[in-house]
């Protein structure tokens, strides 16, 4: 595919 | 009424397995369905190089042969060049919006960190606190891949928009009513006893073949999509019973049973292709050498075969856009939790500079 993946873009971070 | 808002809960290493387990189905599905676009695309490529199925139908020399009617109607009921330039129009825009929040995101956290360094040259060590150039390093680097994203985007966009350059003329011309295209299209001379040929016969029975299996791929593509069935129950049970999950081995196994079957099947199909298209490609050797070669067949040829083309360049385009389209809409909603979190803790930051400061001018 030509644009990027958002599921690659999608960060989980844990709350701090 | 009581519902259990925690039933979805699970311990953090079966979210982690579930994560995990979630990357390598994405990667196994993708990479079915990608393998399948791929030869769909090759058998289009292969069939327009050899201006089928057009070439076997056209009988008189003068008339559009049905294949191409098709592909222009088809062209025209999407919109046409028009649908093309609406979407295209949408993408600088989204584009830039993208860009924007990135940027104010970015900013709040510099501006923030320039202040705290000034007080920190200002106070030196009695300034106490984290520096912000520490505590911002992982947003700096999530932004750092945003803006990745969004070079590859634009660089996706510019071949979008290369691609429309070169071929908008021909799309432009499969839009036109039937009878202009039909002026457009160099007349050949017919060809002979074109119906009753025993390699016309074969073609056409080789080329309903390929069509049977790019259906049969679509099909695949629809079931594969809507595998589903839930890990959760799996990972709970491994950790219940072992007390550490193998997510690899559990995922691979059950991957293997869900998708295993699919996996063959997609490999019989592109193998029956490639064996159909070499037929195909032999048999229309035989074709060429039994029908009249000269320019104007030749002429008539390309540009029918520059029509065929065009329309698989209008699908390509048209997925391409809507693919863009959706990836800036998409990454709108990550960029704006993403300025969201920098101007939380851009926030927090300043609340505790000034509690800070309070401190330092009683003391």
């Amino acid at each position: 595919s030509l644009y990027p993946s958002l599921e690659d873009l999608k960060v989980d971070k844990v709350i701090q | 009424k009581f519902t259990d808002v925690f039933v979805k809960m699970v311990p953090l290493a079966v979210q982690q397995a579930l994560s995990a387990y979630g990357q390598r189905r994405a990667d196994l599905v993708n990479r079915l369905i990608a393998q399948m676009r791929e030869s769909t695309n090759l058998a289009n490529g292969v069939l327009a190089s050899l201006n089928l199925p057009a070439a076997i139908e056209d009988v008189s020399g003068d008339s559009i042969p049905q294949s191409i009617l098709d592909k222009s109607k088809a062209v025209i009921q999407q919109g046409g060049l028009q649908t093309i330039d609406q979407l295209m129009r949408d993408l600088p825009e989204l584009l830039q919006r993208n860009r924007e929040i990135l940027d104010e995101a970015l900013k709040v956290l510099d501006q923030e960190e320039v202040t705290d360094n000034e007080l920190k040259a200002k106070f030196k060590e009695r300034w106490k606190r984290t520096p912000s150039s520490e505590l911002y390093k992982p947003l700096r680097t999530e932004g750092g891949n945003f803006r990745t994203a969004l070079d590859r985007a634009t660089h996706a966009d510019k071949v979008v928009r290369e691609r429309y350059a070169t071929h908008s003329e021909v799309i432009a011309l499969l839009c036109k009513p039937e009878a202009e295209l039909n002026a457009a299209i160099p007349s050949g001379n017919p060809t002979k006893s074109l119906q009753g040929s025993e390699v016309v016969m074969l073609l056409k029975t080789l080329l309903a073949a390929l069509n049977e299996a790019k259906k049969e791929r679509e099909t695949f593509e629809n079931d594969i999509k809507s595998v589903q069935f839930d890990m959760s129950s799996k990972f709970l049970t491994a950790l219940a019973q072992d007390g550490a999950i193998n997510e690899e081995a559990i995922s691979v196994t059950e991957l293997d049973r869900y998708y295993g079957g699919y996996t063959e099947k997609v490999q019989q199909n592109l193998k029956k292709q490639e064996e159909l298209l070499a037929k195909i490609q032999a048999a229309h050797e035989e074709f060429s050498k039994s029908t009249q070669s000269n320019t104007d067949a030749n002429q008539r040829e390309e540009m029918l075969k520059k029509l065929a083309a065009g329309h698989d360049q209008f699908v390509e385009l048209v997925n391409n856009l809507k693919e863009g389209t959706k990836f800036y809409n998409g990454f709108t909603e990550i960029l704006l939790k993403f300025q969201t979190k920098c101007s939380d803790i851009v926030f927090a930051r300043k609340t505790e500079r000034d509690e800070l400061l309070k401190d330092l001018q009683q003391s």
